[in-house]
């Protein structure tokens, strides 16, 4: 889950 | 996602858009710098691999196939359709200079040494100096096309509101990416004296122009 936090970002 | 990157976002959008319209409406690419059109289309697609591999949302893929696709249709028009009109003698800068370090810089410092977390941090020193070819041809030139300006302007506001969205995050989710943030610091920095120029001169209706 953090991962896909981590770049939920463009 | 906040009122900060969401503006951020439409900023360079918006950014994106300008610099398109602008070479297609005048079928002229003078002024604008080829190889930093280059380097951010290479950042779009190092950064944006995942696209293949992990689905975030609509709108995160929605934009990111945007800005890949606006970033190579930029450079098709200056490389191909209105290399004409490409000002090769001022868009000088070694682009080596730029790749060669951050491409080391992204090995040597990075969250985890794996194949796309390299290319994402390769990504994002890259974006921090992409803009150096076009301030140098414009410090060539000595001036720059007013909608050149709101490119420039629009471009360099969307990672200032990227700080703002960074520290919102920190504050209210504990969330913060030194790299992303120590590069983001570095890529508006280097917009401080455009922005100064374009503050003090475009926005009062004059035309940009350094002092040679």
């Amino acid at each position: 889950e953090t991962l896909k936090k981590d770049k939920d970002e463009l | 996602m906040n009122i900060f990157r969401l503006t951020g976002d439409l900023s360079h959008l918006a950014a994106i858009i300008i610099l398109l319209l602008k070479i297609w409406k005048t079928r002229s690419c003078a002024g604008i710098s080829g190889k930093s059109q280059i380097l951010f289309a290479l950042v779009f697609t190092t950064r944006y691999l995942d696209l293949l591999t992990s689905f975030i949302s609509f709108y995160n893929t929605i934009m990111k196939l945007i800005y890949i696709g606006c970033a190579y249709a930029t450079v098709y028009l200056i490389y191909m359709k209105f290399k004409a009109t490409y000002d090769g003698n001022h868009d000088s800068f070694r682009l080596e200079f730029l790749v060669v370090p951050v491409g080391g810089l992204a090995c040597l410092v990075n969250h985890d040494f794996s194949f796309l977390e390299i290319l994402w941090t390769f990504s994002i020193y890259l974006e921090s100096v992409a803009i150096l070819p076009q301030l140098f041809m414009i410090s060539k030139t000595g001036e720059a096309e007013t909608i050149t300006t709101h490119y420039l302007f629009f471009l360099g506001l969307y990672r200032a509101l990227y700080l703002f969205n960074w520290i919102w995050r920190f504050y209210f989710e504990g969330f913060f990416d030194m790299i992303a943030i120590v590069a983001g610091v570095v890529q508006t920095i280097l917009y401080c004296d455009f922005f100064y120029l374009y503050v003090t001169k475009v926005l009062k209706g004059k035309k940009l122009s350094l002092p040679a």
